[in-house]
């Protein structure tokens, strides 16, 4: 069994230069905090917002 | 034998050319015919000279090495059901604890946190199967920005979704349509309420203003720090630890839509629901969490959201393996699942439990009426899957119910994170 799930959340917006961007990094947007492969249980964070 | 075999003179002769032309234009008659009949089925044209003819409908089986090929001849959901059914019947009492040990050694279940100390109480595979956990073994996040694993299972995949497309593994890509179904209108049930106003795109905008004020006057009368992202993340009054005020949010959101109404807003919470499109700085993402036999079956709610749709598609019920969803293209575009449609603080969200073959039972529990790989008792879904199945076309619809609001403000069945949603239960 699977579940899937699909939703909307903010890109952030991408750091100038100036304040250290790293190629393409983020600030406030969505951020994954797990990896492909990795085991989870139920009420641990997928990611944060 | 042997004598004949060795007595026997063998005398070579040359194929006639003209049988081997015949032969070969058999073959690319019978190819091109395929690939006609194939091109009909998808709706292009249909083979020179047929116009006037129905086209010729087959079962379309799905694409992949042998394994899926043999798989895809089974009647998966009879099989399911019977294994549903093989799993109900009840173990005899002194059976029953060495069976659910064994069990679990073989496919990993920590016995310490089943909230039966005592395995007898299980009478059949599908009840320990379909157990529940000790109280407080599952901790939340405490951080309320996180988006929490709906179950306990392994990450199979995750990413954003590009142009509508999701990525199942390693390349094999699907529409965001075919997985949940196509887009619904832009306003929800609720909005058809007699007597509810209908938003434009420029009156949502306006109504978004109006409801952050609304939000800022409820909680000036309430003294409640509660803005308008916190209501799905579950308001927050000082000096009060979470779950409490959780567990009120019900009660606090009918507060809201008095406030609204007090305010003569009307019904302006259609404005955050725009499915399948992000909003400007918003993108879609997806995970995939894959739940092992010896997983914790019951789903859980990943973040506080509102469902206010739910399609079930009736299709089969393919093993979901990784083995298979790397195998099998669109295979949860085949499954049967249960698509919950909703919204969360930041806009879409969808959670949709996919069955499998020896779990096909999928229950939502504030949804009585779902019946999921049910013999008895079919559901519309099911019917139009049988008959499509009759006629030898594959089916790609779904029957829809949307949740009846429990407030204005809400517009469907609201959910907090960490509530448990449903399961999965054998066959």
């Amino acid at each position: 069994s699977t579940v899937v799930l699909v939703f909307e959340a903010p890109k952030g917006k991408r750091r100038s230069f100036d304040e250290g961007w790293q190629g393409g990094e983020r600030k406030g947007g969505w951020r994954w905090a797990v990896e492909q492969g990795q085991k989870v249980k139920v009420g641990q964070a997928l990611g944060y917002v | 034998l042997a004598a004949a075999l060795k007595r026997t003179k063998i005398q070579w002769y040359p194929i006639p050319v003209g049988l081997g032309i015949g032969f070969l234009g058999l073959l690319q008659f019978y190819k091109v015919r395929e690939r006609e009949g194939q091109r009909s089925i998808e709706g292009g044209s249909f083979p020179a000279g047929d116009e006037d003819q129905p086209p010729k409908r087959r079962k379309i089986r799905p694409s992949g090495p042998w394994q899926v090929q043999i798989m895809s001849t089974l009647p998966l959901k009879a099989v399911s059901r019977l294994w549903g059914w093989f799993n109900g019947l009840e173990i005899p009492y002194y059976l029953r604890v060495p069976g659910f040990r064994l069990y679990s050694w073989i496919f990993g279940v920590n016995l310490s946190e089943v909230s039966e100390p005592d395995l007898h109480v299980y009478p059949n595979l599908a009840s320990f199967f379909y157990r529940t956990l000790k109280p407080g073994v599952r901790p939340l996040d405490p951080d309320h920005n996180a988006l929490l694993s709906p179950a306990d299972g392994r990450i199979l995949q995750y990413g954003m979704i590009q142009e509508g497309e999701v990525e199942q593994v390693k390349g094999m890509t699907y529409s965001l349509d075919g997985l949940l179904g196509q887009k619904p209108p832009g306003e929800s049930e609720h909005d058809s309420v007699p007597g509810a106003p209908k938003q434009s795109n420029s009156r949502s905008r306006h109504g978004e203003e109006e409801l952050i004020k609304a939000d800022e006057e409820f909680a000036r009368l309430n003294g409640i720090s509660y803005t308008l992202p916190n209501m799905f993340s579950g308001p927050q009054k000082a000096g009060q630890p979470t779950e409490s005020v959780d567990a009120s949010m019900e009660a606090t959101n009918s507060a809201v839509a008095e406030v609204r109404a007090d305010l003569a807003l009307g019904d302006t919470s259609s404005h955050w629901y725009a499915p399948y499109d992000a909003k400007p700085h918003h993108a879609l993402y997806f995970v995939v969490v894959y739940l092992a036999p010896g997983d914790y079956h019951r789903f859980h709610s990943p973040c506080s959201w509102v469902a206010e749709r739910r399609r079930h598609f009736a299709g089969e019920l393919y093993s979901v393996s990784p083995y298979l969803q790397r195998t099998l293209p669109g295979l949860f575009t085949l499954n049967e699942r249960v698509v919950l449609l909703g919204r969360w603080r930041w806009g879409f969200f969808s959670f949709t439990p996919v069955g499998a073959t020896n779990v096909g039972s999928i229950v939502i529990n504030f949804d009585r009426e779902l019946r999921t790989n049910s013999l008895l008792t079919d559901t519309a879904a099911d019917r139009a899957a049988a008959e499509a199945a009759k006629r030898g076309e594959p089916y790609s619809g779904f029957s829809e119910a949307t949740y009846a609001p429990a407030s204005r403000v809400l517009g469907g069945h609201a959910l907090t994170r960490g509530e448990e949603m449903g399961g999965f239960q054998l066959g």
